[in-house]
Order: C-alpha cells, then structure tokens, then sequence
C-alpha cells in the first residue's frame, strides 16, 4: 500500500534549520496495524502527515497504492485524502463554530454524501464515541477528551481505508482509552490500515509492528 | 490553603443544563501534591478552573489563603492568580505570535520583572524543560510535546506558590514526561502546592493524595 524512499523534510526557523525526517525509507501493506513510538520531537507527526498528504517531502518519493503522490498538486492531494484517508490530529483542529454533530458531519458534507444516509452515521458516530448527550456542544463546550473524540469520530465518518491517528488516547482515561481503541481496532480487522502514533507503551504493544523514531529516524522496525 | 465548600457550577446548552460540579467540598493544606484522576468529561478541568480563579462557581464558597475569592471581580482575580497561581492549560493556550522564549516571559513580562531577571529565568526554563534549541520556534513550529512544555515552562515563570497542571504529561513521551514530573516534584518540595489531573495512574500513585471524580463529584479522596 505505501512505500516511502529516501523520505526528507527539512524545517527552516531564521537561519537554523530542523531535520525532521532524515532519508526515511517505510513499506506498509494494506489491514496492517503499526504503532509508531518515540521521543517528543522526533519527528512522528511529521512522519503522519507526510503518509496523511498533509505535507510533502523536500525530497524523495511516497508511492500510496501504486501511485507516486509525492509531486501531487493541493487539489489531487485533498480528493486523495478525502476518498482514502482518516486523519486524527494530536490537537485536533475541531471547527468552533460547528457543534460535534456537525463537526463529525463536516467531511460526509463535503463529500456529498446523502442526507439521510450522513444523518444515520453520525448518529452511530456519536454513540460509538460516547458523544450523543453532547452532540449539540461547540468545542469550547466539550472536555479535553470530549474534543479528542470528535476528532477521532470525524476522520471514521468516511470510512476510511487507511486511518492515521496522532495520539488519539492522549487526553482520555483508561477506560475511555481502551473504548476508542477497540473501534479503532474494529475497523483494521475489517480491513483498514490503522497507524497509531502513541506515547503509551501498551498501547504500542497492542500493534502488530512497532516503529521507533529518534531524531528523524526510525530506529527500530518490529513485531 | 484551600477551601471549597458547596461548590457548584452549571452549563447550560440550548435548554440542557450539565451539572459539572455537584456540591462539592474539598480542603488542601499548603505544600499538599494532589493528583484529580476520573473519567473523561467528569469535571476534572471544571474543578482546577474554579481553584485557579479562571471560573467561578454558581454557588458555594472558596477560602484561599484565608480569603474569600468567590465573589471577586475579574481585576481582583487576575491580581490573585499572578502573583500566586500558576497554571497549565490542557490545551496549552500558547499565543501563536509569540516565540517559546517569549511566551514563557509573558507572564513575567506583564509583572513588570526586571528586564536581566527574566532574561536569566527564561534561560534556566527554556534548558530545564529541553527547549533551549527551539526557543526561537513560535508553536505551529513546535511538536505538540514541545507545546506542552513552552505552557508547563510559562506556568512556572512567577515561581508560583499554587502549582495546577491540567494533563501535563499528555503529549509526552515516557522519558520526557519523567523530566517534567521530577522538575514539578522538586518545586513541590520547596513548599510549592502541586494538583496535577492526570489520566496516567502511574503518575496518580506518585502523589500524596488522590482524588477521583465521577459526574461532577469527589467519590475518593484518600492516601
Ligand atoms: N463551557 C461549557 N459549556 C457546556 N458544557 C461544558 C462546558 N465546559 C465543560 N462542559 C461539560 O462539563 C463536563 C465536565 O467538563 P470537564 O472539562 O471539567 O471534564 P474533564 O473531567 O476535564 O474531562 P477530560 O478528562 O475529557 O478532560 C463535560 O461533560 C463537558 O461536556
Ligand atoms: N513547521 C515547523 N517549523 C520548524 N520546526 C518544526 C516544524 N514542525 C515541526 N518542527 C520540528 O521538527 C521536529 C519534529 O516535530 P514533530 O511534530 O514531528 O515531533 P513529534 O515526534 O510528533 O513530537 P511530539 O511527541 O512532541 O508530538 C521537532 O523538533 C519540531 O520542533
Ligand atoms: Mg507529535
Ligand atoms: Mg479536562
């Protein structure tokens, strides 16, 4: 499904410049289930949103099924995203002025999918993640972990194939942690790809295959 | 230290009401190191936002340091929390304008510190919490630990008496979020009072005293 060869990006800050991801090579099949690992900037959400589309290599090449999406324009990317991929963001990028309801509604719109049909998932949304009582609240009248949901919920609304989440257990509880987890898991037995980046060493046990990242590396590739 | 007696506190959505504090009663003693613990959405950020002066509650008193802060207004709020309380948001509230280095001197900046004085601090804030290599980054150049860490390192600028952290070690991995504890911890045994919410139980076990939150009340509070 994705191989990565040679993945560079480089961030500029005045006249330092930040290696983020430092010739990076990666081959993932699809209905695989990774969790990618390592320190506080080392370069895991860069990583994601290079494989999400959401940001390009300065160079080297990203085949996502079979098909070189490295030299995409911004409209081929966002169809590409938009048909395939679910993205969890680790700060969520909730819209404020949109109620999780229509929070969790806003790809399927954008997506022209039927009404009542939106209707019907994000109801089944809403109740997967434990949301329905505040489907009506903004984001700034969620908790922490509220948000983290509706973020979670929003990038399953399309049923994504490949599902790239970025700390997605970071602002819940055990308990809640381990609900979310399950549909997420769900979801790969029935065939999606889910790569997980996490904090959580048992989470990270519960992957198939672990990468750890140092310094814009991956270090350590295993099962 | 702190008394909270009574303590209530409502949302109203449309024509919902959410009960997000019950009642609830709570002492601490000065140099206490508490960890909130409990279910996503059950009142933990509600609880540290009332102790931190950012809300106030609909009914019921609040004593700090002797003084009934219930009823102040807005100026006489903000006084209190500079001088005393220092505050780690869940979601950081970082200014996105601002480089790391300048938004751990806000604070210090707005107290009127002597310009060589905050220079030294940031400087010892910036190499404690790991960010002297990207002080320069504003936030949506930082990762989001590094975000976590600018906030921690902000909070902690007025070398406050009152110590409340919302989740601070949520975005972090495990090492790094060892670093800050022992940093918070060592604050704590100088006298500071330390109430952490956390979701880690590992680091609820570190604390003196944990209470645990269902649905707007303390159903635990022990050693
Ligand atoms: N401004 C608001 N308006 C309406 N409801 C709110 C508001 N702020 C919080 N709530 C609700 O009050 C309850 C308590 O919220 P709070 O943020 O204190 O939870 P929490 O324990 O910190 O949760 P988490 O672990 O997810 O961060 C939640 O159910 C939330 O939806
Ligand atoms: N837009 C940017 N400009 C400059 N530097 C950046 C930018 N984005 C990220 N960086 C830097 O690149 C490095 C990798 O960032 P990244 O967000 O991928 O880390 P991470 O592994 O996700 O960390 P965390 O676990 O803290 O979320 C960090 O050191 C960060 O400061
Ligand atoms: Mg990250
Ligand atoms: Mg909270």
């Amino acid at each position: 499904l994705i191989h990565l060869s040679a993945i560079t990006r480089r961030f500029t800050v005045g006249d330092e410049t930040v290696q983020a991801l430092r010739g990076l090579d990666l081959s993932i099949a699809q209905g695989e289930y990774i969790a990618i690992m390592g320190p506080s900037g080392s370069g895991k959400s860069t990583l994601l949103n290079v494989l999400g589309l959401l940001d390009q290599p300065d160079s080297g090449h990203y085949l996502l099924d079979g098909r070189d999406v490295t030299g995409l324009d911004d409209d081929a990317r966002a169809l590409a995203r938009r048909e395939k991929i679910g993205f969890v963001f680790q700060s969520f990028h909730l819209v404020p002025r949109l109620s999780a309801r229509e929070n969790i509604e806003l790809p399927m719109v954008l997506a022209g999918i039927d009404p009542a049909e939106r209707t019907a998932r994000v109801e089944v949304l809403l109740r997967d993640y434990g949301l329905t009582p505040r489907a009506d609240h903004r984001p700034n009248q969620l908790s922490g972990g509220q948000c983290q949901r509706v973020a979670i919920a929003r990038a399953m609304a399309m049923r994504p194939s490949l599902i790239l989440a970025d700390e997605p257990t970071g602002n819940l509880d055990r308990h809640t942690g381990q609900d979310v987890i399950a549909l997420l898991e769900g979801l790969q037995a029935a065939g999606a790809t889910l790569i997980i980046v996490t904090h959580d060493p048992e989470l990270g046990r519960r992957a198939h295959r672990q990468l750890h990242m140092v310094d814009g590396e991956i270090v350590q590739d295993g099962r």
